[in-house]
């Protein structure tokens, strides 16, 4: 464990929690991609499906629970909740699973560094979770107007990003064989699709102006 | 597992 895989798991959980925040204290889910958060579903847990038959360490352990904990009761709040229900965009949220789905499992398929059940599910997990924020973005841009919690969860998710890259770079050059094509390009994939956020986030930033996305 | 490194990362 480096400094940069924990600061990036750090901000992969201030992530969760600030959207867990807003929507169990605020009661609202406004602005926040049902279809973004049932693809963090299905991507934890098909890579934590390893979860009782390997183990790394307590912490890993730990926070795989609350990866899968968490994004299974975001979905359970937004879809069965009355009050956080009301307030999801659903007219707005209309991305379809399969899109992004289908791709991914096809690839998966195809490119894979073991030809086995949880090697090929570990795979499409990264492959989905490369583009799983995807309908998050589709609705920010169409809703246009973005809360504070919102525009922090996004902002914290692609930290998260960044910092493992930093973090690949890291044991690269510090591990002997450390070499993961997959990881590495589909982790690069993911980052690059903030990028544009992380723009316009910056912009507001700075001017200390309201974060909105043109249209 | 040790003989994959990106395996003991979330």
């Amino acid at each position: 464990m480096n400094i940069f895989r924990l600061a990036g798991d750090m901000t992969h959980l201030a992530s969760v929690l600030v959207l867990l925040l807003k929507i169990h204290t605020i009661k609202s889910c406004a602005g926040v991609s049902l279809k973004t958060q049932e693809l963090y579903v299905i991507v934890f847990a098909t890579r934590y499906l390893d979860i009782f038959t390997s183990f790394v360490s307590i912490y890993n352990s730990l926070m795989k629970l609350i990866f899968l904990g968490s994004s299974f009761s975001i979905v359970w709040y937004m879809r069965y909740h009355k009050a956080v229900h009301r307030t999801y965009d659903r007219e707005q949220d209309t991305f379809r699973h399969w899109f992004l789905m289908l791709p991914c499992i096809l690839l998966a398929l195809l490119i894979h560094e073991k030809f086995t059940f949880f090697e090929v599910m570990w795979t499409f997990s990264l492959y989905l979770e490369a583009v799983a924020i995807l309908p998050q973005l589709v609705l920010l841009q169409r809703t246009r107007n973005i809360d504070n919690l919102t525009g922090q969860y996004i902002f914290l998710l692609g930290g998260y990003r960044g910092f493992y890259i930093l973090n690949w770079i890291y044991r690269y050059f510090t591990e002997p064989h450390y070499v993961h094509w997959i990881t590495w390009i589909s982790g690069l994939v993911q980052t690059l699709l903030y990028a544009d956020f992380f723009y316009y986030y910056f912009l507001s930033w700075k001017n200390n102006k309201k974060l909105q996305l043109p249209a | 597992d040790s003989a994959n490194g990106s395996h003991d990362e979330l």
